[in-house]
């Protein structure tokens, strides 16, 4: 479909290869952010899930938040963006997950308030990256801790060759992934459906 | 306008005062959020702005990203969210900013890319609270920093008690706050708009 035209040739021409296994786009994803590739991503994401009955759009601070933003528009449900650092008015119960980081060897903790998610609750999880999975793999926890059911997961941009992918399917959920990145070589990103 | 009416009505339903001068939406704004009143956000200042040759929608992450995105999409133009933590990709050059925080006592540094603001730019600036401005004030900073010029000032909901709102006026900067606070009474909301 044609966001997924845009958004490779957007990776393709402002993408940036940063050693061996990272992409920036921090044009338009990441710090500086396009709201109309945005807006074409939630109605990308609305679109192929548009049957499963979402009730919720899950993502974490701060860069899962347009794209999901945008998503939860379409849908006409309500967001919610996990809480990585403490907040002004973070009080109350909470779900918590803990998301370990490969790069700094360390467990975070995310949250989401007990108010905003319950056993009704049909959840779409959304976010930028899926690398190792562990942030979607935070949010799938406090799903099923809620009793409340993972209908899919939505990434805007996929590592093939990290694990996060395989992880995923290996839960029997439904990923819809728009740019899908099979390697990196010579600083070049080479999609999955191509060469 | 009737963003207006929704947003206080929101407020009144849904918000909760807590001590003397914290006001919660975390069921629409800060944690959850509603989209669709997002979008109607977003259409009320771009309507206000509308004539201002705007370039740029800058805000601070993470609860400022929703409205300011929605914001950028009816302006057409890229959103930019400064950075208070360290990101996986934040390395080359940033224009940066301290933003003081009254209650903890501490200064805390906001980070801007330069690729993404320059002289040419007229920065429309938008926030969810604005209480007692430092990191609006952040933001002004860092827009003169990169010479570009600061045409406007958007915020879901100020304070009119703290200092925020004066202290932006007084640089001759317009000012559009859509629900604005008088002070809380009994744990209840007054509006400037109202008794
Ligand atoms: N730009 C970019 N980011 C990547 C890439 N791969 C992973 N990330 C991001 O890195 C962050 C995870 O880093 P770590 O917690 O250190 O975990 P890791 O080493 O196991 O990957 C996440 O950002 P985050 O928590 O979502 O941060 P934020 O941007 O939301 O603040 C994730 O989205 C990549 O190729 N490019
Ligand atoms: N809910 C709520 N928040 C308020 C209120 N007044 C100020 N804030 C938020 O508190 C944060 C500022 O807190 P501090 O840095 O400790 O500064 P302060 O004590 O001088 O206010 C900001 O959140 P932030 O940095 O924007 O956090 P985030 O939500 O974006 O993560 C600001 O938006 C209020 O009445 N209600």
């Amino acid at each position: 479909r044609l966001v997924i035209k845009i958004l490779e040739e957007k990776i393709k021409s402002e993408g940036v290869v940063l050693g061996s296994d990272i992409l920036k786009v921090d044009s338009f994803l990441n710090h500086q952010v396009d709201p109309f590739l945005m807006s074409q991503i939630g109605q990308a994401f609305a679109d192929k899930f548009s049957q499963a009955g979402i009730t919720k759009v899950l993502t974490i601070e701060a860069s899962g938040i347009a794209p999901a933003l945008m998503t939860s528009l379409q849908l006409q449900v309500p967001m919610v963006f996990a809480r990585k650092h403490k907040s002004r008015t973070l009080s109350g119960n909470f779900y918590t997950a803990s998301v370990y980081s490969f790069t700094k060897q360390t467990e975070n903790k995310i949250a989401i308030s007990k108010k905003f998610i319950n056993a009704d609750d049909r959840v779409l999880i959304i976010d930028d990256f899926l690398a190792n999975g562990q942030a979607v793999q935070g949010l799938l926890d406090i799903t099923s801790q809620a009793g409340a059911t993972a209908v899919g997961v939505g990434i805007v941009i996929e590592k093939r060759f990290q694990a996060g992918h395989d992880l995923i399917l290996s839960k029997n959920i439904p990923l819809v992934s728009l740019a899908s990145i099979d390697h990196f070589q010579d600083g070049q990103v080479v999609f999955n459906n191509e060469g």
